[in-house]
């Protein structure tokens, strides 16, 4: 086209071919999430439904991605930048600065900053001896008491996963009921007699037949609860109730984006992403807690082994690869950890 | 990045029981805010 003043300027054809396609897909997806919103407003909760993003995002080499995130965001800044940039950040992801720590300038990286901590008083803790508390700042997701058969989390409407899966196939994780250890015959699975004598959650079983001398206990559910963090929030994982962590267990695996938009287009989410298992047991009995990665935090950080490292360069398909697992010392019980205490970090890359 | 908690906690025998003081229950609601140290339930 032409300017006023009688000089012209060309665009190439494929940058305006470009642009006219960026805008389209932005244009598609505003008008979907407009249709999300109209159909949240009427009550109406939207279904598993994958989209082209979420096969892009597939082909992605999302690790690799996160790696090259991380190794910017640990480039040190200039002193005089520092809050600046960090200050912009808490702009646009809501971070609470009155909270941090250290003064801006002590944080050498933006990576250094994300895995701050806090000053001392800002988490109160509940000290109800009955109470569990959050382990992180963020969004309640989704909770509930997990119901038989097998024991599955919904990731959306339409989408659950399973908590075996989740926390590994060869969790502890109490059965539900005893019903799914215990033949037609009312005679209890080899396979499960010895999983049943060393759990510490004894199986109320109905049947008269069990010559067990297990003594019947009171009724124990099986609950979960799901906390997305966004980015702008504390990243540090503290420990909800006192308990000992009795295994750890690192799933090597993808990083999708976590964000509500991933876990309607993207299957299998939480059980396909890089992620570290704590599994113990406290006063009522059975404990897991699961820390997810992401895209752009690739890394979690246990307090409790400092020299274990997530989201390592790896050639091999990772979700085959069964996950690493480390059975902390004393075998029974392992580490104590006290409700509130800090127990891992996320952190970028 | 998000965090699962799975655990167990005392519950009513069956849903005939009347839910009693020891009964788990959460005290919080999807979509809530919710930072570290507050009660997710008793």
């Amino acid at each position: 086209s032409s300017s006023s003043n009688g000089n012209t300027f060309l665009l190439p054809g494929a940058t305006v071919a470009t642009i006219l396609m960026f805008g389209a897909l932005h244009a598609r997806r505003l008008y979907d999430d407009r249709k999300v919103e109209e159909a949240k407003e009427r009550g109406i909760e939207p279904g598993f439904q994958p989209d082209a993003k979420a096969s892009f995002l597939n082909i992605l080499p999302l690790r690799t991605i996160s790696r090259i995130w991380g190794s910017l965001m640990s480039v040190e800044l200039p002193v005089q930048m520092r809050p600046y940039v960090y200050k912009a950040w808490a702009r646009a992801f809501h971070s609470n600065l009155e909270e941090v720590a250290l003064p801006l300038e002590e944080y050498p990286s933006m990576r250094d900053f994300f895995s701050r901590g806090l000053r001392e008083g800002c988490r109160p803790i509940d000290n109800d001896p009955q109470c569990l508390i959050s382990p992180v700042d963020g969004i309640v997701v989704r909770f509930g008491e997990l119901k038989e058969p097998g024991a599955m989390i919904e990731q959306v409407k339409g989408f659950s996963y399973s908590v075996s899966t989740l926390l590994g196939l060869n969790s502890f994780l109490p059965m539900v009921s005893g019903k799914d250890v215990v033949q037609k015959n009312g005679e209890v699975e080899d396979s499960h007699k010895d999983q049943i004598k060393k759990s510490w959650w004894r199986v109320s079983l109905s049947s008269p037949k069990i010559q067990d001398p297990i003594p019947a206990s009171p009724m124990k559910g099986l609950f979960y609860c799901v906390l997305y963090l966004s980015p702008g929030d504390y990243h540090r994982v503290h420990s909800p109730v006192d308990w000992n962590v009795l295994v750890r267990r690192h799933f090597s695996g993808r990083l999708f984006p976590v964000n509500e938009r991933a876990t309607k287009t993207i299957r299998n989410l939480y059980t396909e992403n890089e992620r570290i298992v704590l599994e113990g047991q406290w006063q009522q009995g059975y404990l897991a807690l699961a820390a997810i990665g992401a895209t752009n935090i690739g890394s979690i950080e246990l307090y409790i082994e400092p020299e274990l490292r997530t989201n390592r360069p790896s050639k091999k398909f990772l979700q085959f690869e069964p996950p690493e697992e480390r059975i902390y010392e004393r075998e029974g019980v392992g580490f104590m950890v006290k409700k509130g205490e800090e127990v891992a970090a996320f952190n970028m890359g | 990045s998000t965090v699962v908690l799975v655990f167990q906690a005392p519950v009513a025998k069956s849903s005939k029981d009347k839910a009693s003081s020891t009964d788990f229950r959460f005290n919080i609601n999807r979509g809530d805010r919710i930072r570290v140290g507050e009660a997710l339930g008793r």
